[in-house]
């Protein structure tokens, strides 16, 4: 027969012991420490990541009550098996613009030391803001590729490997979100292959678009609209809680 | 303390010393002919009162639920308690020095979810499963 806990009186707690809780709760919340970062201090992150990760708080906190109607089947599946969301924000960006040979395309390049281990990706997106094209029909279809850099050569090309494609109109406006889930797996695996993302747009023709004239926002954008990796983690197995 | 303990807060005697507890406060325990009934009670922990709040984006603090009270089974029957508490209620009654009362423990559990500021400015949410206390039983 299982026995209840005793039901100590509540007491005087001694700073030590305080502090010891708190520790506790921050351990118990998965939180690293108390003190806040330098960069979260003084310079503020570029928001668009944190907007968008404060929008997957409130339809996890709500995902009792609310229906999820809102929410693109193929996101509330990743958010439902998801234990951890990150968001990286694009550290470092390269243009090959119309000052550069054809074929354009624009890299990404984020700081993915911070990855949990022991968990698994479930989902990944690469999400970057989208104005209206200026130098284009608006009715014209761009296809806009995705690719991993899986490996950096000195003289030559370097080694890409395709991650998603998708289609959009000139005009199109908004965030577009593609599948990264691929590369971040690599990422996971091994931190070597940490390298970058390359994107490219073309017409119909074939012909290669400057990526800044197809209305693709960089770093240098607002920081509201500034592209981002948002990826979602799964724990393979339970934390184990150690005695305090 | 973020919340205002409530009018029967006082009457408490063992309640932590203002200064040196935890920032957060007790509901109230409503006794019944002098016992406390097993029930829910909240122990809410403020992030603003630890000062996390500027890397702690979401949520502003944290209820630590928890059950609390007197399984009195089978007299009491307008409380929940699975077939398993009757029984040991009643093996309880007939050799109270041997066999413990029921417990007063969740029935039901559901996820919390923090939101937070890595040292690199990369945002991270974590989620929780079993983390809150949505009801207690015997």
């Amino acid at each position: 027969v299982a026995s209840c806990p005793q039901q100590h009186s509540p007491r005087r707690l001694s700073g030590r012991e305080k502090r010891e809780m708190q520790r506790e709760i921050l351990a118990l919340l998965g939180l690293p420490g108390r003190s806040a970062p330098a960069g979260a201090r003084h310079s503020p992150p570029p928001s668009a990541a944190p907007l968008f990760m404060l929008d997957l708080y409130r339809a996890m906190a709500s995902q009792d009550e609310d229906d999820g109607t809102s929410w693109a089947p193929q996101r509330r599946r990743a958010l439902d098996g998801a234990d951890t969301v990150m968001s990286f924000v694009n550290v470092v960006e390269l243009d090959r613009d119309i000052f550069y040979q054809k074929p354009y395309w624009k890299e990404f390049r984020f700081d993915l030391t911070q990855i949990p281990t022991g968990e698994s990706v479930t989902a990944a997106e690469f999400r970057i803001y989208k104005m209206q094209s200026v130098t284009r029909h608006i009715n014209q279809t761009l296809h806009v590729s995705i690719y991993e850099i899986v490996q950096d050569h000195p003289n030559r090309e370097s080694e890409l490997l395709l991650l998603d494609l998708q289609d959009f109109l000139a005009g199109t406006e908004g965030w577009l979100a593609f599948d990264v889930a691929a590369a971040s797996n690599h990422w996971l695996l091994n931190r070597k292959y940490n390298l970058a993302l390359r994107l490219y747009v073309e017409t119909d023709a074939g012909q290669s678009i400057d990526p800044g004239l197809a209305g693709l926002l960089g770093r240098h954008g607002p920081r509201s609209k500034q592209p981002f990796v948002v990826t979602f983690f799964r724990a393979s197995q339970s934390p184990a809680r150690l005695p305090r | 303390a973020v919340r205002q303990p409530r009018k029967k807060q006082h009457k408490r005697t063992n309640s932590f010393p203002h200064a040196n507890r935890l920032p957060g406060s007790f509901d109230d325990v409503h006794p019944s002919e002098g016992k406390h009934v097993c029930r829910r009670q909240e122990l809410y922990v403020s992030f603003q009162d630890l000062g996390w709040l500027n890397w702690v984006i979401a949520p502003q603090g944290y209820s630590a639920f928890y059950c609390q009270g007197d399984c009195a089974f089978p007299l009491d029957s307008c409380m929940n308690a699975t077939n398993h508490a009757i029984l040991q209620s009643l093996v309880h009654l007939m050799k109270p020095d041997t066999v413990p009362k029921a417990c007063c423990a969740p029935t039901k559990l559901s996820a919390t979810s923090v939101l937070y500021y890595d040292s690199n400015n990369n945002v991270i949410l974590k989620k929780h499963r079993n983390m809150v206390v949505k009801t207690c039983g015997c």
